[in-house]
């Protein structure tokens, strides 16, 4: 699964996420990516947010906008929301990993799993690509 | 003006620093590195994040490396299903698609079921009936699937045949469903949902 979110010079901000599902899957499987508050999230008062993962535990977590509910009705700052809905993922048995940038042009890059491929760009002159946990 | 810049990422897995050799190191370094600045240029030159996104997305969906676009895994029927989906943070506008197989980059499609629909997800036959009326040109199913992704299925289906040959399983709690593997490694795994 790939994902990107993304702020513009205009205060916008615009998530997505695409994949080739799980490898057998069988039945017309479908995960968390083309799920609207799942897997991709945007508003503009809050972040934009793309997961990867176990889909069906993102699904039922509502892991996009539960980040974003997070920042908008408890004013929790982005790392710290991101922090909480994966923690959810965690106990309900789901792996996985989300990259979110909020409306300020903070970015979150968290996981549970050893790995994550992923990166961010920033207008302040910040760049980074990682791969491993302990980057 | 706002501050501005993009995130992204191309899969969480068992990503580990001695199973990725140095040189297949330097490529996802590349390429990723690739998609943020594809990205980043749109935003830099004063375009919409809604652009962004879909310019970094497809520079790792045409990349072999990755579960999107070329390079996804196949399906239990030796096929690659593809969904993709985005969202505009301003309009709250969103568009997703879902069980593609001839389209080559999901993430545009899904950003125009978003914009020149009145829907927001479309299915299979459908969604790539609609995108035949825009005009997209369909690529065969073979365009996504590598030899790596091909051995990953076989795998798969041995482990499956090894627990009794059936077409679905049952997990510890009796709940339908199949063997699967793990995008970068090759641990197997029942899934369910």
């Amino acid at each position: 699964t790939v994902g990107c979110a993304a702020l513009d010079k205009r205060g916008n901000l615009a998530a997505g996420t695409s994949t080739g599902g799980m490898t057998n899957k069988k039945f017309g499987r479908v995960g968390d990516s083309p799920i609207i508050g799942a897997g991709t999230y945007a508003n503009n008062r809050t972040c934009a947010l793309s997961a990867t993962g176990h889909g069906e535990y993102f699904i039922r977590a509502v892991v996009g906008h539960d980040v974003s509910a997070r920042m908008e009705y408890q004013g929790m700052p982005l790392e710290k929301a991101a922090a909480a809905t994966l923690t959810n993922v965690s106990a309900l048995g789901g792996k996985g990993g989300v990259i979110a940038i909020d409306h300020d042009g903070k970015v979150t890059m968290q996981f549970n799993t050893p790995g994550m491929f992923r990166g961010f760009r920033l207008s302040t002159g910040e760049k980074k690509v990682a791969m491993f946990g302990d980057e | 003006m706002h501050s501005y810049g993009l995130v992204i990422h191309a899969g969480a897995a068992a990503i580990l620093r001695k199973d990725l050799s140095p040189e297949l190191q330097a490529e996802h370094q590349a390429k990723l590195s690739e998609a943020l600045d594809a990205g980043y240029a749109v935003l830099d030159s004063g375009g919409e994040a809604i652009d962004a996104v879909v310019a970094a997305i497809r520079v790792l969906e045409d990349s072999p490396l990755y579960n999107a676009g070329k390079g996804a895994v196949l399906n239990a029927g030796g096929v690659c299903e593809l969904d993709a989906s985005i969202m505009d943070g301003k309009a709250q506008a969103a568009g997703a698609v879902a069980g593609l197989q001839h389209i080559k980059n999901p993430i545009t499609l899904a950003r125009d079921v978003m914009q020149k629909s009145a829907h927001v997800m479309l299915a299979g036959e459908g969604a790539e009936k609609f995108a035949r009326e825009l005009g997209y040109e369909l690529v065969p199913n073979e365009y996504f699937q590598t030899p790596l992704r091909k051995k990953q299925l076989e795998k798969a289906k041995e482990i499956e045949a090894a627990g009794g040959g059936h077409t679905a399983i049952r997990d510890a709690e009796g709940r339908i469903s199949f063997v699967t593997i793990d995008d970068h490694a090759d641990p197997e795994r029942h899934k369910w949902g």
